[in-house]
């Protein structure tokens, strides 16, 4: 494994969004898993619809919650095609599903896997270098006044409330962290980006980490 | 507006996320650690903030095992 692998480095990132009074979080980690594997599979870039998941997928709640897992399901067993995030803009609230031909141009997912790799984070690196941004959940509670750094402590790896896109990461110094885009905006944190030390499954982003494949 | 209730309200909470800043901030002073302070979140309780931003759960996943695992 590379000592430092960063997908944005790749420009396969998306910038970094803003879902707003929305707990939409884990539509957003689904769909920038997405839209970077496309990128990674030699597609352009695009940035594809956090809404249309949020609209539709229905084992989800909306605004009020849901899990990458289910969404991927919905994306899986429907074969819904996501399509740009121009032809269907976030809007930070729940709304009736807006429905496409099939013959509508997007992108769709074949596959995708949900491992669990506490104690086994190297191997999550391994991950994130063969098949693309990853999309995990955490415990985000302490990030409410996280300004940036690496997050060492303070972190529970039982308590999973909050979903967010694994980039990269970095083990050149005297800490090794990953590299994890949020949707809070880019006034939060390193321009909307959080640094999380590697090997302790710290605020159990190894728990739940889900590939996508297209 | 100043002195309403609702400015009362999130003054409250904004002194309760200093002491909060001065904890997180207290295990930790080297260059690469995180640090915690003002942000925008700073005048919203805990229970807002998580009711409003910390609204996803994860599905127990099966331990990755190897190659066998994926796919």
């Amino acid at each position: 494994l590379p000592a430092k692998f960063d997908w944005r480095d790749h420009a396969i990132v998306a910038p970094v969004q803003n879902q707003q009074a929305c707990g939409s979080c884990w539509a957003f980690s689904v769909v920038g898993a997405v839209q970077s594997v496309h990128a990674i599979g030699g597609s352009q870039l695009v940035e594809l619809s956090v809404q249309q998941v949020l609209d539709c997928s229905f084992q989800n709640k909306g605004c009020n919650g849901g899990t990458p897992v289910a969404a991927l399901k919905w994306l899986t067993q429907t074969r819904v095609k996501l399509v740009p995030q121009s032809e269907y803009p976030y809007k930070a609230q729940t709304r009736m599903c807006h429905f496409f031909s099939g013959s509508h141009g997007g992108v769709g997912v074949k596959n995708f896997t949900a491992l669990d790799f506490s104690g086994q984070e190297e191997a999550m690196m391994g991950h994130l270098v063969k098949h693309g941004p990853l999309s995990v959940v955490v415990d985000a509670l302490s990030w409410q006044d996280y300004l940036g750094g690496i997050i060492q402590y303070h972190c529970s790896s039982k308590r999973s409330n909050h979903a967010v896109l694994v980039v990269g990461y970095d083990t050149t110094g005297d800490i090794p962290y990953w590299i994890v885009q949020n949707s809070w905006g880019t006034t939060w944190g390193d321009k909307g980006y959080v640094y999380m030390k590697v090997g302790s499954n710290i605020c159990g982003i190894a728990d739940s980490v889900a590939a996508v494949f297209l | 507006e100043v002195n309403s209730p609702q400015f009362d309200r999130r003054l409250f909470f904004f002194q309760e996320s200093a002491t909060r800043h001065a904890y997180l901030n207290s295990f930790s002073a080297a260059s690469q650690s995180a640090k915690y302070g003002i942000n925008q979140f700073s005048d919203l309780s805990q229970r807002e903030f998580q009711d409003l931003y910390l609204r996803a759960s994860a599905d127990r996943a099966p331990a990755f095992s190897g190659q066998k695992a994926e796919g």
